[in-house]
């Protein structure tokens, strides 16, 4: 059964700004989990739950396009059936953010009545997911999610959205989500939030699409067919055996014959490489052999020797006939008429990392910096993973949202990108202003000494070990091991081994931005604030050096 | 360093360049405390005397004609005890912390990647004509799942579970020789981290062959143990 969390994806320090909400008071996240299934005002598709004051937000809002803020011990879970980019059945529940008709024309927000009046509004719908302009299936519709078209010409017209293969599977099993979790020689699979006893990187909550699940079979990585790692020692992964399903697979959206995008949905017959290198064809084994066989991706369209991206490169390649190069780009003719891109090689340093600024409030900022102000790395504006969002070059056009550059599609005060950390949703840039004067300074980390000073606390005191045993307002604190007078379940000896949660002494288990804190001997006071010194600046940290590296990356 | 670029002078303090005790560069190694570098088991093969070695630290230039460098004898060498490709040496007096020379942080005892970081690479070692002999190079790219690396058309299984890959698989840039025994460091919140000691590739900088480094977080405790013993 595995337990209710299961079907929820988390995120640490998420915080929602007033939220469609009911607030209850839980003793741990599984009872939230609880309130959130059972609640009835609304559709529960979300919860947040604060491990120190054991507070309970259950959330009607989609958390895809709330604004979703930082906050130190509160945890966003999010149910993974609104995550998901797949429909059950004839889709009524689906909730993905798919906002193109099957061939390709935008949709009209729900919302909006040009160019087409709508029947079914957001106001007279409230629980049918009418978000932004993602296709939906408001009444039912056999033929599953529709949408308006921002055609004049089409009212609207359906989408394509693929089945998710609960029982069985199509193409390589990308959107398998059923139950399977025994591989084909019957080995038992392994959690995927475990590392035990194969530790590995595909962290369920950096994959939030892929429905990394208990230990059901998966296939998040391009596979043939969906697999899992083993509880067996001695084999660390193994393919599963998954019924194809009888049902044709979702019709492909009509191919191209010129290159879009990555090219992933090319179809012409250009079978020569960028080097003039004759294609290899996709069901032979020579001279090079692979697994990129039409058998094992029945749903790639792996014709004869044509180019094709079957795998998510950068654009259309194939194996070569030539002995000494296994494979090569193909070069495509691109849709729009412009070159192709060639793949990034050899930028010259000075155009990787500029020292350049922005102006006014860097609307209008093209440079290439791509790291925050504390610096994260910047996530791909196309990609929505970790942080699922709407700032997209559809959505934006004017913003030149390319590659993970740092921008500012939305007026906000100066350039910002999402992360790359899943638990930081989004920061500024690391960039100056062109008028300023001043340079932009890094906030300073809190600095500590190679021994930690046990009398005083460096940053936000996480580190403290000292023996302070009362609040600011010189309560005794209650013991970490007590229950007396304030029973508490979350921060014990037991739970946070590395807190160091001895005796009664003012500690920071949970990070808190203002510092260590101990519940208090008094019974009308929970918890309180302790008043430790700072320790004064010391000269370096580990890991941290004093002239900023290049981070130049070769792509 | 293949391709990549040459670094900012001093921007990764924690690079040491091990030499024999006549001054010639032969691998690299990283600084983990004012007293202890860890390196590749296999950049002390020449030698089990601890004399045979001197660590420079503090250096931009492989000439290692700055004001700024310092150069240490070496008092020990400890070698992985079950044969893996990592090394801790201790210095015979400690390195002076100071603004060229800071020690590096070490991750949490089997700290996982999460198959998305971007790493950095660094060292004096071939750079297979792409320019930059004689100064610190960097190189920076996406660690790649044992899983992936292990497919036929990369590695082929010959991954090991305390190694970790790290490259583009279209190749081009790469640690290489001269390089062993340096830091594979990736960026963790606003420091860095060494997940990796730079060990052994096919060739270097070629497609679908990442470089392979020694995975730092499986041998937190041996480390803790020997610093704490010796």
């Amino acid at each position: 059964q595995g337990d209710i969390l299961d079907s929820y994806v988390r995120t640490e320090g998420a915080w929602l700004l007033n939220p469609k909400k009911e607030v209850y008071r839980t003793n741990s996240k599984e009872e939230c989990a609880e309130r959130c299934e059972a609640e009835s005002k609304f559709t529960c598709r979300a919860f947040l739950f604060t491990s120190k004051d054991q507070q309970c937000l259950t959330l009607a809002e989609n958390t895809k396009t709330a604004v979703i803020f930082r906050r130190t011990n509160a945890v966003l879970y999010e149910k993974r059936i609104y995550l998901l980019e797949c429909k059950e059945g004839k889709g009524v529940n689906y909730r993905g953010t798919e906002a193109k008709t099957q061939k390709g024309v935008p949709c009209q927000k729900w919302a909006d009545t040009v160019p087409h009046k709508p029947n079914y509004t957001p106001e007279k719908y409230p629980n049918v997911g009418l978000e932004e302009n993602y296709c939906r299936n408001p009444d039912g519709d056999e033929r599953g999610p529709w949408c308006y078209t921002t055609d004049p010409a089409t009212r609207f017209d359906y989408c394509n959205i693929p089945e998710c293969e609960v029982e069985c599977m199509h193409c390589s099993g990308e959107n398998y989500h059923g139950v399977v979790a025994t591989t084909t020689s019957g080995l038992e699979c392994q959690r995927w939030d475990s590392q035990q006893p194969h530790s590995h990187g595909y962290l369920p909550e950096n994959f939030p699409e892929k429905d990394l699940k208990m230990n059901y079979c998966r296939n998040p990585d391009g596979e043939p067919r969906p697999w899992c790692f083993t509880t067996s020692l001695t084999k660390r992964w193994e393919y599963c055996d998954i019924p194809r399903c009888t049902t044709p697979p979702p019709a492909p959206a009509p191919g191209r014959q010129c290159l879009s995008g990555r090219g992933e949905d090319y179809q012409g017959t250009i079978s020569v490489t960028e080097s003039g290198n004759t294609c290899q064809h996709w069901s032979s084994q020579s001279p090079h052999r692979h697994a990129r066989t039409p058998e094992n991706y029945p749903c790639k369209n792996l014709e004869e020797n044509y180019c094709r991206n079957p795998d998510g490169e950068k654009m259309p390649w194939c194996y070569t006939t030539n002995k000494t190069a296994r494979w090569e780009y193909c070069t495509i003719p691109s849709c729009d008429g412009s070159k192709p891109e060639a793949p990034a090689v050899d930028v010259p340093e000075q155009a990787q990392i500029s020292e350049d600024c922005y102006q006014g409030n860097g609307v209008t900022y093209r440079g290439t910096a791509s790291f925050t102000l504390t610096g994260k790395k910047c996530q791909a504006w196309s990609s929505m993973s970790p942080h699922r969002h709407n700032k997209t070059a559809d959505q934006y056009p004017n913003a030149d949202l390319r590659q993970n550059y740092c921008r500012n599609p939305d007026a906000d005060s100066r350039p910002w990108c999402y992360t790359t950390d899943p638990s930081v949703r989004w920061e500024y840039c690391n960039l100056k202003r062109c008028d300023s004067r001043v340079p932009v300074t890094l906030p300073k980390p809190p600095q500590t000494t190679l021994e930690p000073n046990p009398d005083c606390i460096n940053g936000n005191g996480k580190d403290y070990r000292g023996t302070v045993a009362k609040t600011a307002r010189g309560r005794t604190c209650q013991a970490w091991s007590s229950q007396k007078p304030h029973s508490h379940d979350y921060f014990t000896p037991m739970t946070h081994p590395e807190a160091g949660l001895d005796k009664n002494y003012c500690r920071n288990p949970d990070g808190d931005v203002n510092g260590p804190w101990c519940y208090t001997t008094d019974p009308r006071k929970a918890w309180e604030y302790c008043d430790i010194p700072k320790c004064p600046p010391a000269q370096y940290e580990c890991g941290k050096s004093k002239f900023r590296p290049k981070l130049c990356a070769q792509r | 360093i293949v391709a990549g670029c040459i670094s900012h002078p001093h921007s990764w303090p924690w690079q040491i360049s091990l030499r024999t005790s006549y001054g010639l560069h032969f691998c690299g190694g990283t600084l983990i405390d004012p007293q202890w570098v860890l390196t590749a088991a296999h950049c002390l093969e020449k030698s089990s005397r601890p004399s045979a070695y001197k660590v420079y630290l503090g250096l931009h230039r492989e000439r290692a004609s700055e004001a700024s460098v310092q150069k240490r004898d070496v008092e020990k060498l400890f070698k992985e005890p079950h044969r893996a490709d990592i090394a801790l040496l201790k210095l015979r007096s400690p390195a002076i912390i100071n603004n060229h020379v800071i020690p590096i942080c070490l991750p949490k005892e089997n700290a996982v990647l999460g198959g998305r970081e971007e790493c950095y690479v660094t060292g004096w070692g071939d750079t297979k004509g792409t320019g930059g002999d004689g100064l610190l190079k960097e190189t920076g790219f996406p660690v790649i799942e044992n899983k992936i690396c292990n497919r036929p058309e990369f590695l082929n299984g010959r991954v090991k579970k305390h190694e970790l890959c790290a490259g583009n698989i279209h190749g081009g840039t790469d640690s290489c020789q001269g390089d062993s025994g340096g830091p594979l460091v990736c960026l963790d919140q606003d420091r860095f981290v060494q997940h990796g000691v730079t060990s052994w590739g096919l060739g270097c900088a070629q497609p679908m062959k990442p470089g392979v480094y020694v995975r730092v977080s499986n041998y937190i405790p041996w480390i803790e143990s020997i610093m704490e013993n010796n």
